[in-house]
């Protein structure tokens, strides 16, 4: 479902040049639950952008669900990215304007969710994240964590085919950390398909495949050594 | 050096009441170094901001560095803050339209340190962070993990009497993480006094005196069982 060949990023602003990936290989199939791992500023999250369709890679070759992503128009790839991929970013990228509630419902609003549907699931969500006496709260109005747990039930709205989470418990005490984990096990469970960064090797070591990269480049993946 | 008796504070927006924190006694002695744990929206970073006299509390007594906080005004206020704590936010909250450098800067700036002090200190933190070679970069070129050592760096620029850290090391992979503990456990060492909020055990147990908060009270204070 995901496959990445020779993919390397540069970022190059005119000041600084900076080559985040080097040259990555990684295949994933539907219904895997993978692990990525590594350094501080290692390009997991350059990676994830790159998987998330949300920025796009300076070569190689890159296919999402069976299709080229470099084919695809602007459209085209929102409306797959909004179907059909859930994203948890590092930094939460919640809407500050409105309440934890409504960030959730956003993706549906654009999916075309009827108005019941969207908040019965979007009060679902809340309530399973641990946040059903926080929907009405705007983001500054929420802790950290609670933040992090809104994008989390954001993420999983459109129950999308696959989940990529850019850390998404660092914020976390072991308690919420681990309510969190049984979620991501849950989808995992009904055939989705999981890419998760964590610096949490507890997260990681619920995964079926743990890669981890480094300076740009994959030096482990456990599904080789199988 | 910090002293609190009956501290509550109350979030009331109109629509939304809640009360963070309901009645904390707390006091740190000069060179401790506490570490504060306890579940997602307990009322951590409340505290840490009353601590910090970045906001104010809704009713009881705050003493810091043997001065009642509550009879400062504005200016001696921030003048007391910025000599003396260095404050480490959960959200980093960097200047983002400036260099990795110009933040760590910044507080020199106000503080009135020489150009020259001011720019070989930032060099010197900024290396012993592990980030020496992206110092030119702005926040929006750093990785998450990148992001929080610069705010570590800047925390520590006028060598602080206290230092408050919410939560420094979630974005850190083991080995950085590993290398801020040295850097705290440094100025511990220097006399310093230190508190952290944290959910990494490993860090928590490095500290002298863990307090447990929970639904806006303190459950456990390691002082008192000692
Ligand atoms: N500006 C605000 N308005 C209303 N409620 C708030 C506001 N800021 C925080 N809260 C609420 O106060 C409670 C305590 O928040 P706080 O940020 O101190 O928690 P925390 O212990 O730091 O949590 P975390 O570990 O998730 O960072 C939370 O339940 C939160 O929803
Ligand atoms: N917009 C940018 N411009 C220049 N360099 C960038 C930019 N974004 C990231 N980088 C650099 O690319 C490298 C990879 O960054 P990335 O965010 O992918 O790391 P990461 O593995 O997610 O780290 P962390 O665990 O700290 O979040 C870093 O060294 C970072 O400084
Ligand atoms: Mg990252
Ligand atoms: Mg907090």
């Amino acid at each position: 479902i995901i496959h990445m060949d020779g993919i390397t990023k540069v970022y190059d602003t005119g000041k600084v040049k900076v080559e985040a990936l080097r040259g990555i290989d990684l295949s994933v199939q539907k219904g895997e639950f993978v692990a990525i791992v590594g350094p501080s500023g290692s390009g997991k999250s350059t990676l994830m952008n790159l998987i998330g369709c949300l920025d796009t890679p300076t070569g190689g070759q890159f296919d999402l669900a069976g299709e080229a992503v470099a084919g695809l128009d602007r459209d085209q790839l929102a409306d797959v990215r909004n179907r059909r991929v859930g994203f948890i970013f590092q930094n939460f990228n919640l809407l500050p304007q409105i309440s934890a509630f409504e960030n959730v419902e956003m993706p549906m609003l654009f999916g075309g969710v009827s108005k019941r549907e969207r908040r019965e699931r979007a009060c679902e969500l809340l309530e399973r994240v641990g946040l059903g006496n926080r929907m009405d709260h705007k983001p500054t109005e929420l802790s950290g964590g609670q933040m992090q747990r809104v994008a989390i039930a954001r993420a999983l709205a459109m129950n999308p085919d696959i989940l990529l989470a850019d850390e998404p418990t660092g914020n976390l005490d072991s308690a919420s950390g681990g309510d969190i984990m049984t979620l991501f096990k849950n989808l995992w469970e009904q055939g989705g398909t999981l890419v998760v960064v964590t610096h949490d090797m507890a997260l990681a070591n619920r995964a079926g495949r743990v890669v981890e990269i480094r300076d740009g480049l994959i030096v482990r993946d456990t599904a080789n050594a199988a």
